[in-house]
C-alpha cells in the first residue's frame, strides 16, 4: 500500500468519519 | 416568539415537538429561526443553558443563501460566534474575537442593516 | 427478522469474498485480478472505506485535488453518504471502470448501514481483470477511458 498513499490504512469494514469541530473552517484563528 | 424553523434547516437534524430545541448525529450543521429581517438594526439575546463538555456550537447571523449542511460562517452569506476559543467566523475565516464561552454566558447578537432607499 | 435476513445473508455473504490481488493493469495503473475463477452473479468483494457526508466529500476533492492525490476512490451511496477509499479502504479500490464490464455494484442494506457489494455479472476466469461501470458524473474536461472494449465509450466521463 504504501506504493500509493504513504499513510493509507486497510480496513475490512466500512468506518464512519466523525467530523472535527473545525471540519469546514479554511483558517482558525 | 422566536422558534426554531421547521423547514428552514438542515433535513437530518431533528427538532423537537416545542421547537426549541434540535438534536442531529450526522456532523455539523445548522437550523434557522422562524423570524428574519431585512432592513434597520435587530439584535437577539441567547443564554447558553448547558454545554457538555465535548459539545461546541456556532450562533449568529446567516442570510437565506447560506447553506445549512455546514455551520454558519462557512460560507459568504453568514457570521458566527463560535463557543470554542470565542472566534468569530465569515467565510470559513476564523479571527479572535473573546474568551470562549459557556454555560450561563449570555450572548448578544447584533445586525445592522441599511434602510431601504 | 428482516434484520437478521439481512444480516446472515451479508454475513454469509463476507465469507465468499473472493481471493484477489492487485498488480499492473493495462486499463489505468494498478488493477484488481482474480486469483480464482469466479461463477457470474457471485460476490467479488465489499467497496470499503470511510462513510462521509456529501459536503464533506465536496471538500475533501478540493484537498485531494490540491495534495495531487487521485479524488477517484470515493463511491456514492445514496444522497447523503459518500464512501471514500483514498486515505483508508480496501482491494477494491483497485478496480478499474470498463465500458463492457464483468462485474456491478449494488447497494445492500445492513442493519443501519448501507454497503456497496461488488457483485460478477457473468463467468470471471482466473486471472482475469475485474471492472465495473463506474457511471462517472459526465463533464466537460475528458478523461480517456481505456478499457480496450468493443462497445468502449471513449471517455470515462
Amino acid at each position: 500500500w504504501s506504493a500509493f498513499a504513504p499513510d493509507f490504512v486497510e480496513i475490512e469494514e466500512n468506518v464512519e468519519y466523525h467530523e472535527r469541530e473545525s471540519e469546514f473552517d479554511l483558517k482558525d484563528e | 416568539e422566536c422558534l426554531l424553523s421547521l423547514n428552514d434547516r438542515a433535513q437530518q437534524l431533528k427538532l423537537n415537538d416545542d421547537r426549541l430545541s434540535i438534536t442531529g448525529d450526522k456532523g455539523y450543521c445548522s437550523v434557522r429561526s422562524t423570524h428574519s429581517v431585512s432592513h434597520g438594526s435587530w439584535y437577539y439575546e441567547v443564554t447558553i443553558s448547558s454545554m457538555p463538555s465535548n459539545s461546541a456550537a456556532r450562533i449568529g447571523w446567516a442570510q437565506y443563501l447560506a447553506n445549512l449542511q455546514t455551520p454558519i460562517g462557512t460560507d459568504k452569506f453568514g457570521y458566527s460566534w463560535r463557543s470554542k476559543k470565542g472566534t468569530v467566523f465569515h467565510e470559513a475565516q476564523g479571527n479572535h474575537y473573546s474568551d470562549g464561552y459557556t454555560e450561563n454566558d449570555v450572548l448578544g447578537f447584533l445586525i445592522v442593516l441599511p434602510e431601504p432607499t | 427478522d428482516v434484520e437478521f435476513a439481512d444480516h446472515f445473508k451479508f454475513s454469509q455473504l463476507k465469507l465468499r469474498k473472493k481471493r484477489l490481488r492487485y498488480a499492473k493493469s493495462d486499463i489505468h495503473g494498478w488493477g484488481l485480478f482474480a486469483c480464482e475463477a469466479i461463477a457470474a452473479e457471485d460476490m467479488v468483494i465489499e467497496y470499503v472505506g470511510e462513510t462521509i457526508r456529501q459536503t464533506v466529500a465536496d471538500i475533501r476533492e478540493k484537498e485531494y485535488e490540491v495534495e495531487g492525490i487521485d479524488s477517484n476512490y470515493m463511491f456514492r451511496i445514496d444522497s447523503e453518504t459518500i464512501v471514500d477509499a483514498t486515505k483508508c479502504g480496501n482491494l477494491a479500490r483497485f478496480i478499474n471502470h470498463s465500458c463492457d464490464p464483468n462485474c456491478y455494484a449494488k447497494i445492500i442494506p445492513v442493519e443501519s448501514q448501507k454497503k456497496i457489494v461488488i457483485y460478477s455479472k457473468r463467468d470471471i476466469r482466473l486471472g482475469e481483470e475485474i471492472t465495473y461501470d463506474y457511471k462517472f458524473p459526465i463533464e466537460e474536461q475528458k478523461i480517456p477511458c481505456r478499457c480496450g472494449s468493443q462497445t468502449c465509450r471513449g471517455s470515462l466521463n
